[in-house]
């Protein structure tokens, strides 16, 4: 559609952009309450001192997750979608002009919390990291496929409550590898640090 | 606009239908996984032995929730939206031809795991259940004020799992007082059936 095309045609005017500065950007996408920004809150402190972040918080409303995110020190910049249910690339242009890029060498983008909407809208982004947290079940990659179909690697949050759930990993790697292959799937918990250590590596070897 | 404008005129031939009928209707929302299939599961059984209860499921893709539903040994009938991120008023028309309405006293339909969209589109409903799972976190109603504000009852599903989670019941029941203080709250685990004898009475009590 029109509404399409314009969006991606501005997506790639970002991704030139920030492809010449440098600068790596990765859409973080999943349910809401699934941890994207306590994986943020973690992940950040622990990237290697001359690695600088900046990010941009979407939300419908407030700027709990931007305030969060600037406690760690980086840049953070607040958009507010006033209803709409999914990130684009003119809100995300705008939110540019608001973080000094220079020096910037990753930008994280945190969508809004929706497991559909956001997929169909590039940002201009390297690629998608999709926050799948195992409370939610194992069934998400089949029903919600436009979602997980574009991950580049897709973070199972919460893990240190598996035990207390009925997820079967195997049930979803195996969902996996019927959509996306070539994704990578990473076992996390923000609030225990459980498999960050790789996840940092991860982000750091996708530097540009 | 006219889509939306569309859709309010069939969901009040919806509405109108299922009140001659005297069918009580509720449509059930909340995030992917929060919980509202499992709830239906555990519901529908406890229902007394008169009350007859069907269900119209909502999804992007595959018939799993339809087929755990059709267990409980209600009729039950699934939606693929082929990507639509909410069920719509003409959906469920179309769905309703697939339910004898004779002896059903209750209409369950459960909407596309989504926080945001399906606010926006009546299905002629007589209420809207929202269910908020605990591990989603306790800033959901602020942060997505649209879906709360016309919530009749909010189910605060996964509580067997609050221990190990910083929710702050307080501050939930503080920010749904402020956006909707006319909604009932009510603390729930499908898995181990925590408060379902009130949820029971709470819906008996409002058979047509
Ligand atoms: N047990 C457990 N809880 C977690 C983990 N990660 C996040 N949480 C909790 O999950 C809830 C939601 O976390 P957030 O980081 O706000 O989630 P989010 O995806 O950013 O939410 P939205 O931005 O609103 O979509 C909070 O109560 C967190 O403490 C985890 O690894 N384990
Ligand atoms: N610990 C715990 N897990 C629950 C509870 N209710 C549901 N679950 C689990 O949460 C996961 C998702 O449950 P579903 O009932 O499929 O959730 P849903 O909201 O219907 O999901 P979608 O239809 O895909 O949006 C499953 O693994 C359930 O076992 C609960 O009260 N406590
Ligand atoms: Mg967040
Ligand atoms: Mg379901
Ligand atoms: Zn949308
Ligand atoms: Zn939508």
């Amino acid at each position: 559609s029109d509404i399409l095309k314009a969006n991606d045609l501005l997506a790639q005017d970002i991704k030139e952009m920030l492809k010449k500065k440098q600068i790596v950007s990765w859409n973080i996408m999943g349910s809401p309450g699934s941890g994207k920004t306590s994986i943020l809150e973690r992940l950040i402190p622990m990237l290697p001192g001359d690695v600088k972040a900046a990010v941009i918080e979407g939300d419908l409303a407030t700027s709990r997750d931007a305030e969060r995110i600037a406690k760690t020190g980086v840049q953070s910049t607040q958009i507010n979608t006033q209803g709409a249910c999914h990130l684009d690339a003119a809100m995300v242009r705008t939110a540019l002009e608001k973080i000094d890029l220079d020096d910037i060498s990753i930008l994280f983008i945190e969508n809004v919390g929706n497991l559909i909407c956001p997929a169909g809208f590039s940002l201009g982004e390297t690629g998608r990291i999709i926050v799948s947290s195992i409370t939610e079940g194992d069934d998400k990659p089949e029903k919600y496929p436009s979602m997980f179909k574009n991950a580049h690697v897709v973070l199972l949050n919460k893990i240190d409550l598996k035990s207390q759930t009925n997820f079967r990993i195997d049930n979803f790697t195996r969902e996996m590898k019927k959509i996306n292959p070539q994704a990578d799937i990473m076992q996390i918990s923000a609030t225990n640090g459980s498999g960050f250590t790789e996840l940092v590596n991860w982000v750091v070897g996708r530097l540009l």
